[in-house]
């Protein structure tokens, strides 16, 4: 909360006519930049804390006691079971420059879409990565996904010579729920490791995480989102 | 020296043997002429003591009434796969763009990179990025009001006042904050930004967005400072042609549908699951 306010209270300061327009003084701009980074960097924070949690409860395979709302959640999170594994949800904040660190440089990572919207759409997704490997991109029913490496243009690249790799994996996200999030494993591997026979896990139904009530159901049949 | 194309299952668009893109051609297999290049306006300059005086600013928008290209020949390359079509263009040493085209998008976006602007040869150079067709509006072109209604805006005119401008660039010039478009009754075309610009149609047909700009002087509206950084901006415009009777879904439709995707874009978290198998990840 403290964190959400101090980004609340900082997009207050940038609505100034001046912070939008470009007519302010150019180290007051400077300092804006200051401001709404920090205040961005806080609340990712306090984001990747809230999606741990999240994690933690839909990893679990003890099921939360009830409370007397009927509401199953456990009173306090340290006393919940040990999740079966936790990671870090991190923004990238120089993907306009197509740079990430964690796509370049790692050997498995994990790229969750989250979709605003109030309806389902589809999107094609940009990942920055080292073009000296191939990737497999796969989604959370083994159905690999069809993607394609590209190059960036060297004058991108050269505004951040340090960081960019140079290449950006595309694919597209299908059915992006409305108001949630879908997750793809990538992985990159030498060129021969790749078409490895996987078994796949094709019967397994379409689940969809929506983000305000934090469930995770397969068991029924799931009807298609209404757009 | 060969002429190239990219598109997909909705259209294709065309680019001449210069390098610039030349033509825009639909699913029905009707061709229409669309071009697309950068210039800049030089930015008037003056000693702010009378209004005639004033420099183009922080504020204010002013060329000197002279338009220049920034180059007649781009060097292209074309790079095509399953996923996604790209033209790579370089314009000159500082502007430089993507054109794309997506297997199952039914837009073109156009992915600018623009700075950083020199100003060794001492002038202010506001750059624009304008594109042309063959679309006959008759001086009247639309632009969104903060992402809401399209406002019909007419050429040369003001809905209540007789207007004789004394600056017929800058006096044509409308906030954009998400769609600039044209139509002639039979075709329309959009084009979207992804943050606001201004914008105008200064000739039938054509339509242009100004995406950097770079002062050497202060307009004396009160910053006292010139807008004289050398930051380069890399952003996106999305093209949206079609015709207007018969589209399914209509232009409206996909106009606003794209202005809510783009304007809320879905956010993307990484993670490190190196220590992950992806059976355990599943």
């Amino acid at each position: 909360r403290v964190h959400l306010d101090y980004l609340s209270e900082v997009m207050g300061v940038l609505q100034h006519h001046d912070a939008i327009t470009g007519t302010s003084k150019e180290h007051v701009t400077q300092d804006y930049t200051v401001q709404i980074y920090s205040a961005l960097k806080a609340c990712s924070y306090s984001a990747k804390i809230v999606l741990n949690q999240l994690t933690r409860r839909q990893t679990n395979t003890d099921k939360p006691p009830e409370n007397e709302h009927g509401s199953a959640r456990y009173k306090d999170e340290a006393t919940s079971p040990e999740p079966l594994f936790t990671f870090d949800f991190d923004s990238c904040l120089l993907l306009n420059v197509s740079a990430c660190e964690i796509s370049e440089t790692r050997d498995k990572f994990m790229v969750t879409v989250y979709n605003a919207l109030a309806h389902s759409v589809f999107h094609y997704i940009r990942v920055p990565v080292d073009g000296s490997f191939e990737y497999e991109v796969t989604d959370y029913r083994s159905v690999p996904i069809p993607h394609q490496i590209i190059s960036v243009p060297p004058q991108v690249t050269a505004l951040h010579p340090d960081k960019a790799a140079g290449f950006e994996l595309v694919f597209l996200a299908t059915e992006l729920p409305p108001i949630g999030y879908k997750s793809f494993f990538i992985v990159r591997k030498p060129a021969r490791m790749l078409n490895t026979p996987r078994v796949l896990f094709r019967d397994i139904p379409e689940v969809v995480l929506v983000a305000n009530n934090a469930q995770m159901s397969s068991d029924q049949p799931q009807k298609p989102p209404r757009n | 020296s060969n002429v190239v194309s990219i598109g997909n299952k909705y259209f294709s668009v065309g680019f001449d043997s210069k390098g610039f893109l030349s033509s825009i051609s639909l699913e029905d297999g009707s061709e229409h002429k669309l071009s697309q290049n950068f210039f800049y306006y030089e930015g008037a300059v003056g000693d702010n003591r009378v209004f005639k005086n004033r420099s183009s600013g922080a504020y204010i928008f002013r060329p000197n009434s002279t338009e220049r290209w920034v180059t007649d020949h781009v060097n292209v390359k074309v790079i095509k796969g399953p996923v996604v079509e790209e033209v790579h263009q370089t314009f000159n040493d500082w502007i430089s763009q993507v054109v794309r085209i997506y297997r199952d998008y039914n837009y073109v976006e156009f992915e600018w990179l623009v700075g950083s602007i020199p100003v060794d040869d001492g002038v202010g150079k506001e750059v624009v990025s304008r594109f042309v067709s063959d679309i006959q509006s008759s001086n009247v072109f639309y632009t969104d009001s903060n992402g809401r209604e399209m406002i019909k805006r007419v050429r040369d005119h003001r809905e209540t006042w007789n207007l004789q401008l004394q600056e017929e660039i800058a006096g044509n010039y409308y906030p954009v904050t998400t769609n600039i478009a044209i139509e002639d009754g039979q075709r329309r075309l959009a084009i979207m930004n992804d943050r606001a610009q201004g914008g105008s149609s200064l000739q039938d047909g054509a339509l242009e967005l100004m995406v950097q700009r770079r002062l050497l002087h202060d307009d004396a509206f009160g910053v006292a400072e010139a807008l004289n950084q050398s930051y380069p901006v890399r952003g996106k415009h999305f093209l949206i042609f079609g015709k207007l009777d018969g589209s399914v879904p209509s232009m409206a439709a996909r106009e606003r549908f794209l202005q809510a995707e783009k304007l809320l874009s879905p956010w993307l978290f990484f993670s490190d699951v190196t220590s992950f198998e992806y059976e355990d990840w599943r």
